[in-house]
Order: structure tokens, then C-alpha cells, then sequence
């Protein structure tokens, strides 16, 4: 009865909607997130103090919950979730998505959540990445015939605060420039791509000869092996800070160039002013990090919220691919 | 038919943590881990 996922650091988390669970609903702030494929939320019989810091699901106040009584731990890169398997009407956008499996959480040990501004997380990986016998939110949508297209889409804003938006079963043109790419997903699971190479001024600084790459939204920045993502810091010359990031002179904006991930033949570019990030206080970091003790996916990279910012992205999931174009 | 749900730009958890001075505390406690699906541990709270 004890079931693990793969899940990841939420430490950069930074987008959120808003979804209902329940009859009548009950209102959470979740990530939409292609990095996992389940959904949940704290409930009221969560004692962790992380728990009391956010909306708690009350299962007694619904009159369309149903429990599974199945125990759940979703294990994270930063802490854990325990709780239990249910179903209710998950309801967001106007679409009403009934006997939707969920956890709720019980204890949120440790400190990961505490910080966090969201109440949970809703997965749209793909089903096997998630919880066995269950289906994902996304899955049951199509099921259920309430989307017209097999296919989710994400606008990520460069704004500070509003702008971004997850559209379902359909793409707005409006949020991009240009023809989309259209790149096949290598692996269904995560929504993994093969990338050709990374580059700066023209040469290969890693990813040479290819590798994997994951789109995630649940991820804010450019996550690689520890000691590729070290040579790029030497690269741009972010030197370690005494917390552990990587710190950059605020004036290498304007001089720093492109770094270019390509992927299927096309080029992406990542301006200088997206893998530095300034903070209110004027101080700029590295918007690279590096993946550390990952298994299978060690020699992988992670593009976050940072590059998709730029680039407008479509995951298909009727012809397992994934669509990218400028975001305007 | 097209579903769109806005999405809103919060503040990070590391730059909560980062204005609170105990970014550094909770990174040397935990570490960034990339995969755990293939980690082999029970639940360490029963």
C-alpha cells in the first residue's frame, strides 16, 4: 500500500491557478505541473505545521467525496507528502471533472512545504509517472469528452505577476509568434525530449553529441548534471555564494550572449537576461542550477519556467510530441 | 471549446527562504535530487 513518485525540488515553484474540489467546491492554489502526473491537496486532518498555513480539503463538507482508503507517500527532492487516495469533482476553467482521484495529505513532514505559496500540486505527466490504477486529471478529461483536442498548452509571462495562463484542448495563436516546432517525445513519461547540443558563440559548451531533456513547468530554472552546470557557471563567471547559489555580476546582462539549446535542428536562444535573474535587492544569480544524486536521469537536463518563458509550449499528447514557438 | 486558466507569478520559496536567512540551512538539508521513483525506501514515518 505504499506508492512513491517521482518528484522534484519545489524550491523555484512559482506559477499558480486555481482549481475547486468538491460539492459544494473548496478552493486550492495548485502548479500545474508537467513534471508529475497527480494531483493533491492538504486536507483537514493534516497536523504538520505546514499544513496550517494553507487551504485545507474537508472531506466532511462534500457530498460527492469518496475515499479509497489506499495510504499514499509522494516523495519529493525536498521532503515528503503522506496522506490517502480519494475521488471527488475537481472543477477549474468552467470544466467539471467528476470521481477524480486525489491525494490528500495527512502529515507534510519537514520543512518543504512550510515556505511553499500553493496549497498543492496538479500533475500532467504522463499516467504511468503517477500513482498506479489512478487517472491523471489531463486523462480524464479527454475521457470524459469535456476537451475538444488531446493537448495542453502553457504561456508563461515575462511579467511579474499576471499574463500567464495553461489553456486545455486547444492553442490560442495569439501567445506566439511564427510556426510551432513540433519535436517528438522520447520517452512518455515525462514530457522528454532529445536536445542536439548546447552552445555559446557558436561552439558546443555541453550537450555534446545530444542528450535528454525534460519540459517542465513544475521546475523554475536550467537544471543539468553537476558538473556540466559547474563549467557553464565558470562559463559566465557566477561564482558560489555562502548559501550555495551562484552569484553574477548584475552588469553581464547587457554583455553576456545567447546561450542556444537546439532541439530537433532548431535553435533556441536563452538571452543573458533570462539565465540571470536580479533579485529586489539588485542582486543577480545564475538561473542554472545543477541536478544533484539523480538516477536515471543524470545525465539529463530540466528546462523550467526560465525557458519557457520564451518559447509558447504544447504538449500533445494525441501524437506524443511537443510544439514550441517564441512566446510574444 | 479552448479551456484557459490564468496563471499567477508568486514569490519562489527559495527567495522566501533567501529574505529569511535560511536559504543556506535548507539547501545543506535538502539537496536538489533530480529522480526518486527508483530510490528503494519504505516510509520512514509508519
Amino acid at each position: 500500500g505504499v506508492y512513491y513518485e517521482p518528484m522534484r525540488n519545489y524550491l523555484d515553484l512559482a506559477y499558480v491557478g486555481t482549481i475547486s474540489i468538491g460539492t459544494p467546491p473548496q478552493e486550492f492554489r495548485v502548479i500545474f505541473d508537467t513534471g508529475s502526473s497527480d494531483l493533491w491537496v492538504p486536507s483537514i486532518h493534516c497536523t504538520s505545521p505546514a499544513c496550517t498555513n494553507h487551504n485545507v480539503f474537508n472531506p466532511l463538507l462534500s457530498s460527492t467525496f469518496r475515499i479509497s482508503g489506499r495510504p499514499i507517500h509522494l516523495q519529493y527532492g525536498s521532503g515528503r507528502m503522506s496522506g490517502f487516495l480519494a475521488y471527488d469533482t475537481v472543477q477549474f476553467g468552467g470544466l467539471v471533472d467528476e470521481s477524480q482521484a486525489f491525494g490528500l495529505s495527512l502529515r507534510e513532514p519537514g520543512r518543504f512545504m512550510e515556505y511553499a505559496v500553493f496549497d498543492g500540486i496538479l500533475g500532467l505527466g504522463y499516467p504511468s509517472l503517477g500513482l498506479g490504477g489512478t487517472t491523471p486529471v489531463f486523462d480524464n478529461l479527454w475521457k470524459q469528452g469535456l476537451i475538444p483536442e488531446e493537448l495542453f498548452a502553457f504561456y508563461l509571462s515575462k511579467k511579474e505577476e499576471e499574463g500567464s495562463v495553461v489553456m486545455f484542448g486547444g492553442v490560442d495563436h495569439s501567445y506566439y509568434s511564427g510556426d510551432l516546432n513540433w519535436v517528438p517525445v522520447s520517452r512518455p513519461l515525462y514530457w522528454q525530449l532529445t536536445m542536439d547540443s548546447i552552445s555559446m558563440n557558436g561552439e558546443v559548451i555541453a550537450c555534446d553529441g545530444g542528450c535528454e531533456a525534460i519540459i517542465d513547468t513544475g521546475t523554475s530554472l536550467l537544471i543539468g548534471p553537476s558538473d556540466i552546470v559547474f563549467n557553464i557557471q565558470k562559463i559566465i563567471d557566477a561564482k558560489q555564494s555562502y548559501s550555495g547559489e551562484y552569484m553574477i555580476n548584475c552588469d553581464t546582462i547587457n554583455t553576456l550572449p545567447d546561450i542556444v539549446f537546439t532541439i530537433n535542428g532548431v535553435d533556441y536562444p536563452v538571452p543573458a537576461s533570462a539565465y540571470i535573474r536580479e533579485d529586489h535587492q539588485g542582486t543577480c544569480y545564475s538561473n542554472f542550477d545543477e541536478g544533484r544524486g539523480g538516477l536515471l536521469l543524470s545525465d539529463s537536463w530540466i528546462l523550467g519556467d526560465v525557458f519557457l518563458r520564451l518559447y509558447f509550449t504544447v504538449f500533445d499528447r494525441a501524437n506524443n510530441t511537443i510544439g514550441l514557438a517564441p512566446a510574444v | 471549446c479552448l479551456v484557459t486558466i490564468p496563471l499567477t507569478r508568486i514569490k519562489s520559496m527559495r527567495e522566501n527562504l533567501r529574505e529569511k536567512d535560511r536559504l543556506r540551512d535548507y539547501l545543506e538539508k535538502h539537496p536538489y535530487n533530480l529522480a526518486y521513483k527508483f530510490v528503494d525506501s519504505a516510509d520512514p514515518d509508519p
